[in-house]
This record gives C-alpha cells, structure tokens and sequence, in this order.
C-alpha cells in the first residue's frame, strides 16, 4: 500500500514506500499519533567577507541554510526481527542512519554517521537533521542546562532584555548535553542526545540537532585556526567522520519528562560489559 | 599502588570550555585524547580489581571499540567448544532491560543466560554500506586485516538489577538458533 511499517512492539514508525521517507509516528499504546519528518541539511558558513565575522569554531554564522537531498535511487533496507527492527538509509556518500525500533521501547533511536564533509567547493559546512512535524509550539522549546533542569527558550526573544535579532538561526541555537523538547496543547516531542550538540527549533512544530561541522575560516577569536579537523593514514588525509545517536519519543502532553529523566540517565549510563571465555557448559552460575 | 589519579587529571582537564564545547586548537584536542586513553588504560588494566580472577580485564578479552563494531572476543570461532561469558554491569539504582549487541563472525550462535536457559536472541547482518562508511577508515588506522571483519550484529535483550551484574553466555549452535532477521529491501526515486 506504498507504506511501510516499523516496529515490533507498541511504537511503528510509518515510511513512504515512494520517497523512502519517515512520514508517520505512530504509538499504540498511548494513541500518541504525529505526522513527522526527518532531514539533513547544512548551513553554509559564512567566510567575513562582509562583516569580518566568519564562521568559526566560536561565533557560529551561518550564510544560507540548504537541504541535503539523496543522491541518485534512495534506498530504503528494513531488518525486521522478534526484538528489534532497523531501518537503514545511505542519504548521500558521506551521510549513512539507521532507525532502530525496539519491542520493548517506547521511542526511535537513529544513529547517523556523516562525514568526511565535503569543501570542495570551498565552502564550510555545518550539518544538521531536523524532524518536522505539524506540532504548533509558539516559538516555544527546552533544552537542559548542562544535563539538569530544562529551561524554556522562546524564539526571538529574552526575558531579561530586549533582543535586537540579527541572527535568526544563530540567535537561537543552545547547547544541547541531554536534550530538547517542545510541546503542543496535545503532545510533547522530545530528542535526547548521547553526546553534546548544538540545537534549536527555528520553525515551529520542529527540532534540529548540529551533528558535525567543518568550516574553512578562523572566526578570529583566539583559537587562531579553522575548524577542520582531519585524520592522515600514509600520507593521505581526509575530514573526520563521526556517529552518534539521538531518541526521539512522543508523548501525551505531560508524559514526557519521566522518560527524559529516566533514560536520560541510562544512555549516560550505559551497561558495562566484560567479556571471558569458558571451556564446554563449565559455567557456574553467579 | 595503582591508582586512577591519571584519569581523574585527565577528566578534570577536559572540563575547560574549550573541550567541552570542541573549540580547542587541534594539538589541544590530541593531548586530550592522549590523557583520556592514558587515564582510561590506567584504570582498566587489571591494576585496581587484583581480586578479581576469572573475570579480569586482561588484554585478550578487552574490547573498547565496540563502538565501532570491532570486539576480538565477540569475533571468536566458538566452533571448538569454547564460550563466550558476557558479564553486564548496570551502574544505575534501578533494573534495568536493555539490548546487548556485539559483533560475531558466526549466524550458529545461541544466547543462554546465568541459568543455562537459553534466551531469545536476533542476528542482524553488518551491511556492506554502514560498515564501508564508518569502520573502513577507523580499521585501517588500527591496522586490522579487512577478513577478520565480522558478518553480524548478534542482539538479546540483557535484565540486570540495580547496581549489579548478570551473565550470559554465547555459544555455537547445530543450527542457527537465533532468529534471523528478515532483511527488505525498498528503493525509492529520490525526490528532486
């Protein structure tokens, strides 16, 4: 019926079978049910040729934001199995996720592995995925302070002063080291992270998470060097890939901070493993 | 005595705005690299658990690039009638169900826990593509030959109590015991 679905527990994920893209966010046991989007695109950074303020490792400054489409056939692969189902997507050649789906878990893990970013057009990159959805947030979003409590963030505006927008994007961008939500009269979005990102929600109903940059100029303000990090094996050097992973759960209004607190706590925390090795069944348990 | 003085100076180096936040010069980023590896062998090297036998982290059962789905253990050929002893430790104070996922080389595998009752356990096939992207470069950094790279994720859901450990074990089956995933393919035209 050109839809896929996802999951083999209470939450589904729906996929257009067409475009080979999320559409739909579906939980059955908390009814909780979103039309939803997720995409990379990457602001451009911008080199002071105006202004003399590049974009750097400090002043984030951004020059266009653009959407990062899939090159040539999207190809959508779905492992389906009694604990968990994937879901792998190869956006382009240096943009790789996998969506997992657990039976016993109530949101999405998407773990995605971008880079080397490319500069051959000479321009810096800053890669981020947003997920859409039709939530109406008000300019509103959270994020935690440095892992403790989640503070309100209104769009645009600053409680303690008058805020004279001149960067619409950087303005609003936080740090991310646990996660960001946002809440309608119905639901609440929540993203939590396994490593720090920057964030922001620059459209209503929608969250963004920075996952890599690599940018071209020194913003001049002490570091003294572009943020293009590289990585040589014999002679031959290449900009840095990175992974992680973000969890993405929708709750009825109310709902969510639980989950945030808890699993917050555990992917901080996460299970240790040692390994041995033992001849035949001589195990005894302990 | 051994102790984990290098890892605490090490985490409390990183605590600068710089680490924090990645805006540090390059040659900044590698010391603290350096220090973190320094302090984390430190305390990892069977130095401070001396009383700890059977289950010592020793050099051949380490396996701290997990993350980038290379684990000398996990990969064993397990076809000679050895086992694979997996102990998880949950650092939280509550219980906790999560997924284990470690790479094997081998789909005759079957998960049994502590008691020997043996557990629900999916394989899930390494695909060329995420493989290619992330380990390819990592691999040959390390130096490990692209034919020791393993064939499959093996995943079975782990319950530990709070604060505490539980064991499994992995060992070759007659037969795939696992559930093997279904594997689907869906190509799309890409949207313009």
């Amino acid at each position: 019926n050109d839809t896929i679905e996802v999951g083999p527990g209470n939450l589904k994920l729906i996929y257009s079978g067409n475009k080979g893209k999320l559409t739909q966010y579906f939980n059955s046991r908390s009814s909780v049910k979103e039309s939803i989007e997720q995409s990379f695109s990457y602001y451009a950074g911008d080199d002071g040729s105006v202004d003399k303020q590049a974009d750097g490792a400090y002043i984030f400054r951004p020059n266009g934001t653009y959407p990062i489409q899939s090159e040539g056939q999207d190809h959508l692969t779905v492992l389906r199995g009694p604990l968990l189902d994937e879901v792998h997507q190869r956006i382009n050649s240096w943009i790789y996720q996998v969506t997992r789906v657990y039976k016993e878990k109530e949101h999405a893990e998407i773990e995605f592995t971008v880079g080397p970013i490319p500069i051959g057009d000479g321009i810096g990159k800053e890669i981020v995925t947003k997920i859409t959805t039709s939530m109406e947030t008000n300019k509103t979003f959270y994020t935690d302070s440095n892992g403790r409590d989640f503070i309100e963030r209104i769009r645009d505006y600053r409680k303690d002063w008058d805020l004279q927008v001149n960067q619409p994007v950087a303005g609003n961008y936080y740090p991310i080291n646990l996660g960001i939500y946002a809440k309608d009269n119905n639901t609440e979005m929540s993203v939590l992270v396994d490593r720090s990102v920057g964030g922001s929600s620059i459209v209503d109903g929608q969250l963004e998470l920075m996952v890599h940059r690599r940018l071209l100029h020194d913003d001049d303000r002490g570091v003294e060097e572009p943020l293009n990090e590289t990585v040589c094996i014999q002679d031959v050097c290449k900009g840095l890939t990175i992974t992680g992973k973000y969890y993405l759960r929708l709750d009825p209004l109310g709902e969510g901070a639980k989950w945030r607190r808890s699993f917050g706590q555990e992917i901080y925390s996460p299970f240790l493993l040692a390994f041995t090795e033992q001849e035949g069944d001589t195990w005894t348990s302990s | 005595r051994p102790n984990t003085d290098s890892l605490a100076d090490a985490l409390a180096i990183a605590q600068h705005h710089d680490a924090v936040s990645g805006t540090e010069k390059q040659h900044v980023a590698d010391d603290y690299a350096k220090r973190l590896s320094i302090g984390y062998n430190e305390s990892r090297d069977q130095k401070l658990a001396a009383i700890v036998h059977q289950l010592s982290f020793n050099r051949q059962i380490k396996c701290p690039l997990l993350n980038i789905s290379y684990c000398p253990p996990s990969e064993a050929d397990l076809s000679n009638g050895k086992s694979l002893v997996i102990v998880v430790y949950n650092s939280l104070g509550w219980k906790r169900e999560d997924i284990i996922k470690i790479p094997v080389v081998s789909a005759n595998v079957t998960v049994r826990d502590f008691t020997g009752k043996e557990i629900e356990s999916q394989l899930l096939p390494l695909l060329n593509a995420s493989v290619g992207i992330r380990n390819d470069h990592v691999r040959a950094y390390l130096g490990i030959s692209p034919s020791v790279t393993p064939s499959y994720w093996l995943t079975f859901s782990a319950t530990v109590p709070p604060l505490g450990f539980s064991t499994y074990i992995v060992s070759s089956a007659t037969q795939t015991a696992t559930s093997s995933a279904r594997r689907t393919v869906y190509k799309s035209e890409a949207s313009q």
